[in-house]
């Protein structure tokens, strides 16, 4: 075993020789270097007691912990390392619920992570929201970015509303943001700055210091009493929880170039080009 | 126009909050994705009219009719998974030109991708993981998935000639290597 560095001409990540994870990212042609370490983790649902108000459910409208811990899925993870011409990908399997490709496209400047996620077990009757943890050293003093609404990027600060002082009784959902395309951290001293889009809206934040989390999967055992009137756990055709398949687009640079790789980005995912297929009748000679 | 008007009032619809949010109850969930895909559908015959005059046509004979796969997600579509030869036209909706990538299902180990420029488009074969696989009930879901670059022109369309190779030299470029760790 050793570390495995995979890398294309623009970005080089590192996973770890002991446990599989990726350790560390790199912008090859700014010399950016930073530990970045990603897993997927779960907070579990609170089940609460909806006859007293205050009390109510981690449900369809209420994303609510029970604890600010969130819980590593612990297993033997398999790493799968893929090599071609095109494209290079690892593959990891962090349960029997969870994995993870991630890819380096030829010529690309960013990198695609491609997370299937589900059934989420609740067979020990314990709501699951879960949730993809990018860790690093960055120095951000509880500030975040995320876009309000897909056009305008708002900065958002830990514990704490900029027009009314903030009592702060949910620590980890009192922070949470809606990110409908991306969501990012920066270092102003080291001139870093590290960007998360994603392929649908999701909630996320920065709980921590340089760590952005999003939230991928959810499914719940209890309603919030808000009107739904059903738990949150959505079953498919066989009676198993869904299985989720998305996409987050990671991209490493110093904080003046990072607003046009990402906008760039942004528009080229948000309008993506439409392939349609059909069937041949002739050889490519009657085709040209 | 008609056509237009189904997925724009499904998407009025779906700007209802719970839609937004994700609150709705279950069975109102199940009714916007049919509104939405009914929707998508009409546009997808839009788009084949569209094709229809922008195509170039061979003599009298009118284009192909072009087919979608709107579950290549999960690694699947009928079209590619079952032919041998086919045609992938990509349509740049972005007023300035773009690469990317695409990633299509396929059951074969090594094809040919011609590009429009009539040249060879470099191509890879990656393995699809038993994660990954569409429904495994399937009778033959893709093996594989077949990766290349498009350069669609600005508001424009490229197509590209995708054909089963048997060729061992284009096996042994196109193939992906393994290696598995256990931590």
């Amino acid at each position: 075993y050793q570390d495995m560095d995979l890398r294309n001409e623009h970005i080089s990540l590192i996973f770890d020789q002991t446990t599989g994870l990726l350790k560390q990212m790199t912008n090859l042609d700014k010399q950016i270097t930073i530990p970045l370490q990603h897993e997927f983790k779960y907070y579990q649902s609170f089940a609460g007691n909806n006859s007293k108000g205050i009390y109510e459910a981690s449900g369809a409208y209420i994303f609510r912990p029970n604890g600010t811990d969130a819980y590593p899925l612990k297993t033997n993870m398999v790493t799968k390392f893929m090599q071609g011409i095109l494209v290079k990908e690892v593959h990891q399997t962090f349960s029997s619920w969870t994995t993870l490709v991630t890819r380096l496209y030829q010529g690309a400047r960013h990198v695609e992570m491609e997370w299937t996620v589900g059934p989420i077990p609740i067979d020990d009757n314990q709501g699951k929201e879960v949730i993809s943890h990018f860790a690093t050293d960055l120095k951000t003093n509880g500030i975040f970015y995320t876009d309000s609404n897909g056009r305008e990027i708002l900065q958002r600060k830990r514990n704490f509303r900029p027009t009314w002082k903030l009592n702060q009784t949910e620590p980890v959902s009192g922070n949470y943001y809606p990110i409908n395309s991306r969501i990012y951290i920066r270092d102003e001293t080291k001139n870093v700055q590290l960007t998360v889009l994603n392929d649908r809206s999701q909630g996320g934040s920065s709980i921590q210091d340089g760590c952005l989390e999003i939230m991928v999967h959810r499914r719940n055992l209890h309603d919030d009493s808000l009107g739904v009137g059903e738990p949150l756990n959505e079953t498919g055709s066989d009676g198993k929880g869904l299985i989720v398949r998305g996409k987050h687009y990671l991209v490493l640079d110093d904080i003046k170039s990072s607003g046009r790789v990402h906008r760039d980005l942004a528009e080229q995912l948000f309008m993506a080009p439409l392939p349609s297929f059909s069937d041949l009748k002739m050889d490519f000679q009657q085709w040209i | 126009e008609i056509k237009l008007r189904t997925l724009r009032q499904a998407m009025g619809v779906a700007q209802h909050h719970d839609a937004v949010s994700g609150t709705e109850k279950q069975h109102v969930a199940y009714d916007y994705a049919m509104r939405l895909s009914e929707g998508i559908s009409m546009c997808q015959e839009v788009v084949n009219d569209a094709y229809k005059k922008l195509l170039p046509k061979n003599n009298s004979a009118t284009p192909p009719v072009q087919m979608f796969c709107t579950l290549t997600n999960i690694s699947m579509c009928n079209v590619t998974e079952l032919l041998k030869r086919f045609t992938v036209t990509v349509y740049n909706p972005i007023g300035r030109p773009v690469t990317t990538w695409l990633r299509l299902p396929v059951q074969g180990s090594a094809y040919t991708v011609i590009g429009p420029d009539g040249k060879n488009v470099p191509a890879q074969i990656v393995p699809v993981s038993k994660r990954t696989k569409s429904i495994p009930e399937r009778k033959s879901p893709a093996n594989y998935e077949l990766v290349f670059h498009v350069s669609p022109p600005p508001l424009g369309f490229a197509t590209y000639f995708v054909s089963y190779n048997s060729a061992l030299e284009v096996f042994k470029q196109q193939q992906t290597q393994e290696k598995e760790n256990v931590f």
